[in-house]
């Protein structure tokens, strides 16, 4: 099990302290607000209250000895930038700083954060993704070319592997079918396809693109 | 392309909006302040300043002619829960609602809302994850039984695929290799495998997770 220092029990910072230490790893949470420090106390290895900025104190916790540092402050962006320096001064090995906005997601970079995040922000380019293709019930991409995607099927999909050609016609190929709570891996040519299958198909990005606008 | 209303253009509202509007989809944001607003502007089809609790002012905006409506509202709870009302008594098909916690959560599905999000608990839950599987670049859960994930090699993994039987030792399939930004597609078992690799490798859960654990 690895170890984590999560700095700023807000919302973002409590899911990650709670989901690190249900997978089994220990976190240690630090809040200068004891109030946003409770909820998440039976959830972690250990809770400190404590200014985060202070990086004597921060020293004194063994910062070094953490895998990761997670600087989850929101609002208070002098609070964020000025614990991220600290953080970094005071020998933490990798660090990971949220932030509200472009503009501080920068300056976070240049002040040390070796990883810079944007919940709300992704989150939102996430929904988007979604909603942009409703056939596409979820996306790997490998590599800047490549993506596995799972796809539902609908009327224009009907027939067996062999009848609907998708790899002369796309170029993409179907590495499995997924129907109900079953995976039928490398299906035959002679596979039906049913109506809510989702075909899990691997192609070029422009080939499941055109896929994609067949289904849409 | 689809039709979406995105009702709040905060940090999550207009990372949405903007971006279904880049992947080509008519968008129209409301905001009851101009100021937020402003910057969203040019990233939008149209912009329209409006309180969105008024379910009169919603339905003659047409809101049942978009596909999709997003209540992206955030601190104000009870505008949040109002506008989630409105949208629904004025017609809306199908209404995504932000909330900022499990409870307010539960009420948005309550009066009506199809789907819920919440941002900063997502997105921690899913840093989280990535932190517990370092040696995992990415991963796609297909069912509840089986997943594709891409796993970087290390000196463990080194020699030919069939050297490394990874389908006798583990059960699961390498169905391409990513290297740089190279994608390799059903590599033979004379395949050479190099550090830094990214075996792209489909399995049940507990066989993906045998083999994480010789990665980690
Ligand atoms: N100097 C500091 N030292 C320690 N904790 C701090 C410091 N400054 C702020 N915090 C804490 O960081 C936490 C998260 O910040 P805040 O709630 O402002 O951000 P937020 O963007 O609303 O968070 P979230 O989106 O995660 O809910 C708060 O609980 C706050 O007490
Ligand atoms: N009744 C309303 N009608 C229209 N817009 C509203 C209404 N109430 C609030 N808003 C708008 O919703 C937007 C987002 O809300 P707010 O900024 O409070 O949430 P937030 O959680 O900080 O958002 P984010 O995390 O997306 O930045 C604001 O720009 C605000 O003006």
């Amino acid at each position: 099990p690895s170890q984590f220092l999560v700095i700023g029990t807000g919302r973002f910072g409590s899911s990650i302290a709670s989901a690190l230490y249900d997978f089994g790893h220990e976190v240690v949470a630090i809040d200068e607000d004891e109030h946003a420090l409770e909820p998440v106390m039976q959830q972690v290895t250990h809770a400190v209250v404590m200014d985060a900025t202070d990086e004597e104190a921060l020293r004194k916790l063994g910062i070094g000895g953490f895998d990761t540092v997670i600087v989850a402050i929101g609002e208070n962006l002098e609070a964020s930038i000025l614990a991220t320096v600290a953080v970094r001064a005071a020998g933490a090995r990798y660090v990971i700083s949220k932030a509200d906005g472009q503009l501080t997601a920068r300056v976070l970079a240049a002040v040390g954060a070796d990883e810079v995040v944007r919940p709300e922000h992704d989150m939102g380019r996430r929904l988007a993704r979604q909603l942009a293709s409703p056939a596409q019930v979820s996306a790997l991409e490998l590599g800047p070319d490549h993506t596995i995607v799972e796809l539902e099927t609908n009327e224009s999909m009907m027939g067996t592997l062999a009848d609907l050609r998708l790899p002369s016609r796309f170029g993409v190929q179907v590495i499995a079918v997924h129907r109900e709570d079953e995976l039928l891996v490398n299906p035959g040519a002679d596979f039906e396809v049913y109506l809510r299958d989702r075909l899990v198909v691997l192609g070029r990005n422009d080939e499941i693109a055109a896929l994609r606008d067949l289904l849409a």
